[in-house]
Order: structure tokens, then C-alpha cells, then sequence
């Protein structure tokens, strides 16, 4: 995805 | 989400519920690591400062505002309850995690993925985690008989990164680009620490004998 890269795990 | 994820985070629910509901149903502490419960404190607290700028999803909000709320709640039980707190074995639980705080914080300053505030808190967050255990499983070698809930507590904390090196496995297969170095380390250091606790877990479930751990 464009957006850098996001944490999404917890 | 995969299924290795998903049964990571439900272990890792387990453990708080089963250390709430010791807590508060038998109202004792007793074998419980005030240090390391503040130290997940403050992983957790380090590792969602996103919550409120990134919304990935409700199932992922949620559960960290219950990872959150669980951590500093079982830090109030075992400081400020007024029974609880004096279950807790202070003398026994003596572990200067403080000095676990400071190598964790240089590491993320110098190894990092982005030199940005929440990266290097949320870096800061994953070495912190990887140590976090150790105050308890110190003081399990001088806590003499472990009692059940303690020792499921310890042992679904440690299953539920062992799962995701599984979830991390799978991501790196199925997704492109999925490298996170830095994560991974963390999480098969942290895995590791636990052997020794998981090879006489076993031994005591198979044996069916107390557990205990080697002084």
C-alpha cells in the first residue's frame, strides 16, 4: 500500500 | 489476519484473563512478578501510541485497549488493593528490571526502521517485551511450589509469540515485501527465554508432578 507501512499485529 | 495470529492473540488474551481472574477471584498474588507486570505496562504502552492516529481494524483496537487495560490493571491490583497487595512477595521479587529499561531504549536509538518517535518507542516496545519475562521466571526459581494459574499464566505468555513466529513465517510466504527483521529477532529471543520454563512444564504435566523450577 501507498501509506508507510503501518504496525497492524498487535 | 491468519490463523497463526489469530490463536497468538487468543493465547495471549488467555494469559491476562487467567492472571485477572486469579487475582481477583482468589484475591492473591502469590508467585506473581510485580516487576514483570510493569514492564508489560509499559510495552503496551509504548507500542499503542498508535491507537488513537491508526485505525487498522475494531478487532484490533479492542484489543489493545483490553492488553492495555488488563497490564495497568493488575499493576494497580498487586501495588494499591488493599488484600491483594499483600500477597505480593516484594523481598522475592527483586529483579532491577529498571536496568533492563535502559539497553532496551539505546537499542531501539541505534537499531530501528525509521528514526521517527512512535518507531522507536514501538522498537523499544518489541525489545522490551523479549525481556519482560524475565523477573517472573527469577522468581519462579525461588518461588518453592508454583501454583497452577501462575504456571498457566507463564506458559500461554510465552505460547502466544511462539505462535506468531509461526504468523511471521506464513506473512513472509504469502505476502510481498513482509521483512521485518527486527520483529522476528525480538520474538525468537523472547520464545527462547521460555525453553527451559516450557521443558519442565512439560515434564511436570507429563509427570503429572508439581511444577518447580531448578533453583
Amino acid at each position: 500500500r501507498g501509506k508507510n507501512f503501518q504496525h497492524d499485529e498487535l | 489476519m491468519n490463523i497463526f495470529r489469530l490463536a497468538g492473540d487468543m493465547t495471549h488474551l488467555a494469559s491476562v484473563l487467567v492472571l485477572l481472574l486469579k487475582i481477583h477471584t482468589i484475591k492473591s498474588c502469590a508467585g506473581v512478578s510485580l516487576k514483570t507486570q510493569e514492564l508489560y505496562a509499559l510495552v503496551f504502552a509504548t507500542r499503542y501510541l498508535d491507537i488513537v492516529t491508526d485505525f487498522i481494524s475494531v478487532y484490533n483496537t479492542v484489543m489493545k485497549l483490553i492488553f492495555l487495560g488488563s497490564s495497568f490493571s493488575i499493576v494497580w491490583y498487586i501495588r494499591h488493593h488493599r488484600v491483594v497487595r499483600r500477597s505480593y512477595d516484594k523481598d522475592q521479587d527483586t529483579f532491577r528490571h529498571y536496568l533492563l529499561m535502559i539497553p532496551c531504549m539505546l537499542l531501539a536509538l541505534f537499531v530501528h526502521e525509521k528514526f521517527t518517535f512512535k518507531e522507536v518507542m514501538w522498537t523499544f516496545s518489541l525489545y522490551l517485551e523479549a525481556v519482560a519475562i524475565l523477573p517472573q521466571l527469577v522468581l519462579l526459581q525461588r518461588t518453592r511450589n508454583i501454583d497452577n494459574l501462575t504456571g498457566q499464566y507463564v506458559f500461554l505468555l510465552g505460547a502466544y509469540r511462539g505462535l506468531y513466529i509461526f504468523n511471521w513465517i506464513y506473512r513472509y510466504f504469502t505476502e510481498p515485501h513482509f521483512v521485518h527483521w527486527i520483529t522476528w529477532i525480538a520474538g525468537v529471543v523472547q520464545t527462547l527465554l521460555y525453553a527451559d520454563f516450557f521443558y519442565y512444564y512439560f515434564e511436570s504435566w507429563k509427570n503429572n508432578v508439581r511444577l518447580q523450577l531448578p533453583a
